[in-house]
């Protein structure tokens, strides 16, 4: 599990 | 992208080419503090530095872009343009940058999600955006009288801030392992700033009168 997701907000 | 998100980010870029259009048509920044405008550039280079290292999207990497583009382009209106910077209020606009950066860059260094400068920086940028509207709303204060380009403006910002919210509670309840604390809160904060200018602006948009602060 990836608990450290892209930031996909801006 | 939820109906919120996509909302919100609508709304900032509003926000944007109302202040563009307002200097470039009109040929004045009057009631735009120029401390806020440079700490927003400074909080989109800090936050975009994944820009050419993490794809996200196509619309990601766009508005990222224009965002970086139009905050730089807005300072350099009213710091270069000859007839624009005239009409910059100097004298009232005297927030002091280092008060709200420091401040940032040190929680930024002691709460962070992971301790690179890559994320440093980006925390760093959620906190200074959180307050970097302070010098603006001051100005405001000082000056009352608002033009509306000026109010449409920070109005529009608000309700940038507050579809986001509406935005983090939908991803939360949708997406899973949807959880980040340094961004909700330090947005909440910031959505907060503008709950005494909201007040004002829609009693003076009821009652269709001058939006006027009080002293």
């Amino acid at each position: 599990e990836c608990f450290y997701e892209p930031k996909d907000e801006l | 992208m939820n109906i919120f998100r996509l909302a919100g980010d609508m709304t900032h870029l509003m926000s944007v080419i109302v202040l563009l259009l307002k200097i470039h048509t009109i040929k004045s920044c009057a009631g735009i503090s120029l401390k806020t405008q440079e700490l927003y550039a400074l909080v989109f280079a800090t936050r975009y530095l994944d820009i050419f290292t993490d794809f996200i999207s196509l619309y990601n990497t766009i508005m990222k872009l224009i965002f970086l583009a139009s905050s730089f382009s807005i300072v350099w209106y009213m710091r270069q343009h000859k007839i624009v910077r005239r009409s910059y209020d100097k004298d009232q606009d005297t927030f002091r940058h280092l008060f709200l950066i420091l401040p940032c860059l040190l929680l930024a260094l002691f709460i962070n999600e992971k301790f690179t400068f890559k994320e440093v920086m980006w925390t760093f940028s959620l906190f200074l955006e959180a307050v970097a509207i302070l010098p603006q709303l001051v100005l405001l204060q000082r000056t009352r009288n608002i033009d509306n380009l000026t109010g449409q403006y920070v109005f529009l910002l608000g309700a940038y801030r507050a579809l986001y919210i509406l935005n983090w509670i939908y991803r939360y309840f949708t997406e899973p392992h949807y959880v980040h604390w340094i961004t909700w809160i330090s947005g909440l904060v910031q959505t907060l700033l503008y709950a005494d200018f909201f007040y004002y602006y829609f009693n003076s948009w009821k009652n269709n009168v001058k939006l006027q602060l009080p002293a």
